[in-house]
């Protein structure tokens, strides 16, 4: 049976979808069968992947009943990577599909019809706690909380983490905590480091694994791929998300 | 009558909270009456002022009928600038709070009782296109639009504006496009310059001012404050909204 791990930040833009990309690739060259979800109303995987929101069917078509699950499913240049995109959806319909998202079961019911063929499924989130992500952690294994070492960022961490609890003592007490993940860290500036601090001294969950502040993120975003498929050697960034990927497998391993 | 800016972006983390925060000094250091209204379930502006969630009553309260909504505007340090902050909300609750926030004619009703005491009114949003952004949109004069230099943050600009469009064709025909606003702009790095010029060539309202990524902002961040709030002399950046300011007004003059 696949584990579902939710990646998720109340803040916005502080690496979500960067991370899922990422981590999908560097799990999947370690052998795993990965399907990326995409819940984000704005298509942020399809955006990173520089492709338009006019191409694929996706979750909006299986949610509305125009096509099966299996149908929505697209496989990528990466053997054993395969993606659920958003797909087609007017921006004027996002709260509608929203509440499709959320309503009772559906998500879980789409995931369903599709775990047996994978060993991972990663959903990338929209910023906040509306219903997307509400719909993916009731339909999880694990949340990957992701936190921007910015002190705006730290204070909505408190949140999120009565969210989860919530949710573990309501709709899904199998729901498990992965780990808060730093992001664009950058240890030579105080700002940084004051909030890296705050996360050890402060949250359980701290993971070994962090994500450097680093140019070679806007240059991959900017041509569309995740870090690792940039041209030239392996970038020390690219390598991070194999370390990720590591401990992210030996945390799933103890679950 | 006062006017409404609607302030937003589809993409997260592109700065609309510190621009919120921010530019409404400036407007109320120049002499205008204003009233910053915290539309993001995560009570942004309150984490930006480094105010925990537990404090204020808020626009929750008055959506919820247990206040009215001059109760809920509170005073700042600012002569003239006044916040009607989000509220106390569980987290839980956030579905629910979007969908009381977007139910026909809520927040038009609330700022309607509140707009003849001030020059204007400025929304602070959430990333995205869901319930509280169409609310706001709804119940806005003008629109200023949120644009962090980067590859991502344009890709979802074009799902934006189509909004602002449809928007006006169908329930609020006096929405009017204020500008859009190039943040985190850094013209020594060429993904940022290339971002620049994708705007100055390819869209209609990109404004003179732009936001400079600086470190003052972390700073003010981590100690809570607006940037001209910062001991000592007033940074360059505490300069730019200024000049933003100046810009906002001879625009709404010409409207
Ligand atoms: N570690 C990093 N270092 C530098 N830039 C990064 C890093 N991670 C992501 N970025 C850049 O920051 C921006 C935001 O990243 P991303 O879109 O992954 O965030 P997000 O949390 O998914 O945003 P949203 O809330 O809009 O979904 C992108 O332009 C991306 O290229
Ligand atoms: N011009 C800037 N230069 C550098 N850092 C900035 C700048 N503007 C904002 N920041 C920092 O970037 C982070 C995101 O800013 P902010 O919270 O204002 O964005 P937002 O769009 O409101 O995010 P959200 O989508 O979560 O509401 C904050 O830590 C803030 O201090
Ligand atoms: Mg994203
Ligand atoms: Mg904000």
């Amino acid at each position: 049976m696949a584990q579902r791990i939710c990646i998720t930040s109340q803040k916005g833009g502080v690496g979500k979808t960067t991370v899922a990309l990422n981590l999908a690739v560097a799990l999947c060259e370690r052998g795993k069968r990965v399907l990326l979800v995409d819940l984000d109303p704005q298509g942020g995987v399809g955006l990173a992947l520089a492709r338009g929101d006019t191409a694929l069917i996706g979750l909006t078509e299986v949610l509305t009943g125009r096509a099966r699950p299996e149908d929505a499913v697209m496989a990528t240049r990466l053997e054993g990577l395969s993606l659920l995109p958003r797909g087609r959806l007017d921006p004027m319909d996002v709260p509608h599909y929203e509440q499709a998202v959320f309503a009772a079961g559906a998500l879980a019911k789409v995931i369903g019809a599709l775990q047996s063929k994978f060993d991972l499924v990663l959903y990338d989130t929209p910023a906040g706690l509306g219903m997307p992500t509400r719909a993916a952690l009731s339909a999880s294994d694990w949340a990957l909380v992701i936190v921007q070492t910015e002190a705006l960022a730290l204070r909505s961490l408190s949140q999120l983490l009565r969210v989860l609890e919530q949710v573990r003592a309501t709709v899904n007490p199998g729901l498990k905590l992965l780990g808060l993940l730093p992001t664009m860290v950058e240890l030579r500036k105080e700002p940084s480091r004051e909030v890296m601090e705050e996360l050890w001294g402060g949250f359980a969950g701290v993971m070994e694994s962090t994500v450097p502040r680093a140019e070679v993120f806007a240059a991959a975003s900017s041509r569309g791929v995740p870090v690792a498929f940039l041209e030239g050697p392996l970038s020390p960034e690219a390598r991070r998300f194999e370390s990720l990927a590591v401990e992210v497998e030996t945390t799933l391993n103890q679950g």
